[in-house]
């Protein structure tokens, strides 16, 4: 867990966003 | 026992307890992902954002959405009456929240708000020093760091200019000089690195327990 912005998903957020096609995620 | 997530981007700080800390976890995110969203889109109108490698654009908002959303979101701390307003519209107290685990943080939140505040930044100053928290060269795993440093510099240079020109009084002719107020808030830099650090240990105590 050394990275907390991974854990929390930030990333797929981030990259999602970026690319303009941010999806409801599943729950 | 009961899972408390107080971030004021919670919807649901008091997690339902028949909720697995998977679930509650997965509740959370959902509760900031349009918050992180609007930072992305933030970041895309910045002039010369968009020119940078993806990687750097993604590496630039993971180190710096924290800190982007604790200056946009700086007025939920209500430094008079001691309170907080989370996203989902509900005020907590000091008493509350410290009873909830937010402890240490939020005496360097509430600094942090009450020093901003004071400097009475219009929208434009807010959303140009936003764009400089966010391009920062100095973030760990930055690629072309000469690009993110020439758009840095950019975008300081025009907050500099911005905020002396508010602040420096007509027939003042010290073009050279950086007005106080500039100066203020260039420091409030490395006080948002330090809650940024915090906030990290604070995520990752939670993801270990």
């Amino acid at each position: 867990f050394s990275d907390p912005a991974s854990n929390l998903g930030l990333e797929d957020i981030i990259r999602k966003a970026l690319m303009g096609n941010l999806e409801e995620r599943p729950e | 026992s009961d899972i408390m997530l107080a971030c004021p981007m919670n919807m649901q700080p008091h997690a339902d307890p028949s909720k697995s800390p998977q679930e509650i976890w997965e509740d959370f995110s959902l509760s900031f992902t349009p918050a992180v969203k609007e930072v992305v889109e933030f970041a895309k109108h910045i002039p010369g954002f968009s020119s940078l490698t993806q990687n750097d654009q993604v590496t630039l908002l993971k180190a710096g959405t924290f800190e982007v959303l604790m200056v946009r979101f700086s007025s939920l701390f209500n430094v008079k009456e001691q309170t907080v307003t989370f996203i989902s519209g509900a005020t907590y107290s000091l008493e509350e929240l410290r009873a909830m685990g937010m402890s240490e943080m939020l005496g360097a939140m509430f600094d942090f708000s009450h020093k901003l505040a004071t400097l009475e930044l219009s929208s434009e100053e807010l959303g140009l020093f936003t764009a400089v928290v966010l391009v920062s060269a100095d973030r760990s795993g930055i690629e072309s760091v000469l690009s993110v440093e020439q758009l840095q510099e950019n975008l300081i240079r025009a907050l500099r200019s911005l905020v002396n020109k508010s602040t420096v009084a007509p027939g003042n002719n010290h073009h050279n000089m950086d007005s106080p107020r500039f100066t203020k808030l260039l420091l409030k830099l490395p006080d948002l690195r330090t809650l940024n650090n915090m906030h990290s240990e604070k995520l990752l105590s939670f993801r270990i327990d």
